[in-house]
């Protein structure tokens, strides 16, 4: 999960 | 995922399950803001639209529609099953000077001017205020349950770790996001002048009462 956005977010 | 993007998201988790099972155990709802509450299931439901258009993770998935049931199930319990215990006239915040402007302000400052894009925005902004009824109406009142201020003390801690997380970010993966940034920093110091309260008069006390 090295590629996470910021929509990866909560 | 770092460690304090994962501890942030069970101290919003703690918070959010607190609020529900305080209001479900005493049937009572006095001494909370269900202005604050709204504006809370409008910041989920806006913030996470993308959950009919993309998938994450199952974690993500699985902790979006945890966040947004248990956000309508506790405007549910105010607004509708413990109506009768509901605190409106103290609940006297006037939402609207804080939903406009901040609409105002998504669709002014955001990365790309598209539905999905504005709404993830305006919730962004929107829940960096969202406790503002909450906090005005401990202010008005002068006091809060102690469960109620653990409510709040998770609810501050977890936008806190987030913050720690950005920073994490930025050093190790060279990623920031002004919109979250600024708008969490805003979000956290909100909580300030509570944690000090919090840390300094909630220990061993039944309520912690905030002066005006």
């Amino acid at each position: 999960e090295e590629t996470d956005s910021i929509k990866d977010e909560l | 995922m770092n460690i304090f993007r994962l501890t942030g998201d069970l101290s919003h988790l703690a918070a959010i399950i607190i609020l529900l099972l305080k209001i479900w155990k005493t049937r009572s709802c006095a001494g909370i803001s269900g202005k604050s509450q709204i504006l809370f299931a409008l910041v989920f439901t806006s913030r996470y639209l993308d959950l009919l258009t993309s998938f994450i993770s199952l974690y993500n998935t699985t902790m979006k529609v945890i966040y947004i049931g248990c956000a309508y199930a506790t405007v549910y319990l105010i607004y509708a099953k413990f109506k009768a215990t509901y605190d409106g006239n103290h609940d006297t915040f006037r939402v609207e000077f804080l939903v406009v402007p901040v609409g105002g302000l998504a669709f002014l400052v955001n990365h790309d001017f598209s539905p999905l894009e504005i709404l993830w925005t305006f919730s962004i902004y929107l829940e960096s205020v969202a406790i503002l009824p909450q906090l005005f109406m401990i202010s008005k009142t002068g006091e809060a349950e102690t469960i109620t201020t653990h409510y709040l003390f998770f609810l501050g801690l977890y936008r806190a770790l987030y913050l720690i997380n950005w920073i994490w970010r930025f050093y190790f993966e060279g990623f920031f996001d002004m919109i979250a940034i600024v708008a969490g920093v805003v979000q956290t110091i909100l909580y300030c002048d509570f944690f000090y309260l919090y840390v300094t008069k909630g220990e061993g006390r039944s309520q912690l009462s905030i002066p005006t």
